[in-house]
């Protein structure tokens, strides 16, 4: 079983944290965040970390594409353009494996799903967040999170989720759209869908700190005013997205990639 | 007695909300933040709000200039000049009344201080922070602060104004200097005098919201975990910014003003 995940988004907005806690790995220890001076003339790099996770009892080899300096420079014009190159380059290796003698052995490198991290304190989207998301959204499945919703209150989270969730619509924006569940499935089964379709795109917290709460300890922010725990479903949507990403969708993630990005790309191949 | 304080940074950092709460005023009520298709064309403007407030029983005009669209665009080169000229403008039109026949009524428009709202996000000091700060701290006193600081934990907030520090001084930036105290000064005066040189940059939060906390009503921000108090010196540098502001260093923002930056800029104007 593989699934490769894509994480982008400005540097600071805790995608590696949030990585970390959604699988318990730590796979960035070794990583070298640069200076500022450094960052004036950094371009977008592309770094994969495989690592292998098990969830009941099935193991799973995950591959994460983290993106560093996306969005960070003064001129950020056309920044996405290494990250739609190395999606195109996946499924370029894929058709040639395809299209080969030997089928059998075939190493899946495609980009499953791409996290991408909103800040929480601009007026809803940003013009780079349009411009990223246009660019690949016909390429990937994207599935939007707004980060460190420990810095927004209640009424703001469900206010900003739905501007985001408008601009979406008025910039013809095409997310990954969870499969209709069927009409024969239970009330819950339904309810719990429907649950999931509304909290788009996901509030997520992320920790890789143990701290002390209600007298046990557990993964959180420790404020002067209060503790934050990140699997507590009143202060963030952690466990939603963990079980979507795990459980529950990640084969649909793997067949909308195989079934519209490929083909979509296979065609556009064949045709010119 | 005039001041006029300008305010700079990303857009969404909280700058509307904190003057609002340092001089308990409503400025921007009629506000329209622009949608993210305005945002893409929008260049910087320059808004200028005047507002009598009573601080001690002195009676004082403050002149709040707003810089909306600041770094919000893909493309954000030079896009620090608009304020610059601004800067320059007011500068100018001082030398030329300064010349003229009636130095009697001059209105003084020159800005006094900018505080710059630095993101809790960023791995310190951001490419777009160090261009702005460079370009803008010969003609201005720049007061750096850490933004929306309630999304930091006491230990991130040390770690993050020892790095903006440093960084600071890496590049050379020279921001507001606080005048030394005289030797005979009392001990207490010293000590708070050091802690103040030691808070840059200001850990502000700002709110316009009455939250119930520990039984009275004050002005914060309620989260499910806890609720943060704008004036609680635990949870942010708030009130000393208000003081040093206010109280104890408007009037060497003033002087500093007048005898460093707009000298400069007479002698510059003298020679060519
Ligand atoms: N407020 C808040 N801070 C976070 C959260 N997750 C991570 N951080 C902090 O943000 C900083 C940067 O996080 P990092 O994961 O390195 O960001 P990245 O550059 O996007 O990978 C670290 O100091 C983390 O402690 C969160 O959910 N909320
Ligand atoms: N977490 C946090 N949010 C804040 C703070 N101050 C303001 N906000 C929120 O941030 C949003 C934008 O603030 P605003 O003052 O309009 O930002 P501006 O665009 O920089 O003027 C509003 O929803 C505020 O409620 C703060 O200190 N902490």
């Amino acid at each position: 079983f593989t699934f490769t995940l894509m994480v982008a988004g400005e540097s600071g907005l805790g995608k590696s944290t949030l990585v970390n806690s959604l699988f318990l790995t730590d796979i960035y220890k070794d990583r070298k965040v640069p200076n500022a001076q450094e960052r004036i003339d950094q371009t977008v790099d592309i770094i994969k970390h495989t690592v292998g996770i098990e969830e009941k009892g099935i193991k799973l080899r995950l591959t994460i594409i983290d993106t560093p300096g996306f969005g960070d420079a003064v001129n950020n014009t056309e920044c996405w353009k290494e990250i739609e190159d190395y999606i195109d380059q996946q499924f370029e290796q894929y058709f040639r494996d395809e299209s080969g003698l030997n089928r059998r052995n075939i190493q899946d490198n495609r980009v499953h799903c791409c996290l991408y991290f909103i800040s929480p304190f601009g007026h809803g989207l940003r013009p780079l967040d349009v411009e990223f998301m246009k660019a690949l959204h016909e390429k990937v499945n994207i599935v939007p999170v707004l980060a460190k919703a420990d810095s927004l209150t209640y009424s703001e989270i469900c206010r900003k989720k739905r501007k985001i969730r408008e601009q979406i619509k008025q910039f013809g924006i095409n997310i990954y759209q969870f499969p209709e569940c069927d009409s024969d499935e239970e009330e819950d089964f339904k309810k719990q869908d429907q649950i999931l379709k509304d909290s788009i795109p996901f509030a997520v917290i992320g920790s890789n700190v143990q701290v002390e709460s209600k007298g046990r300890r557990c993964r959180g922010r420790a404020y002067p005013w209060g503790v934050v725990e990140v699997e507590d479903p009143a202060h963030s949507d952690f466990l939603l997205l963990r079980n979507m990403l795990v459980r529950t969708h990640m084969q649909d993630l793997k067949d909308v990639t195989q079934e519209t990005h490929y083909e979509n790309y296979r065609a556009e191949c064949i045709q010119n």
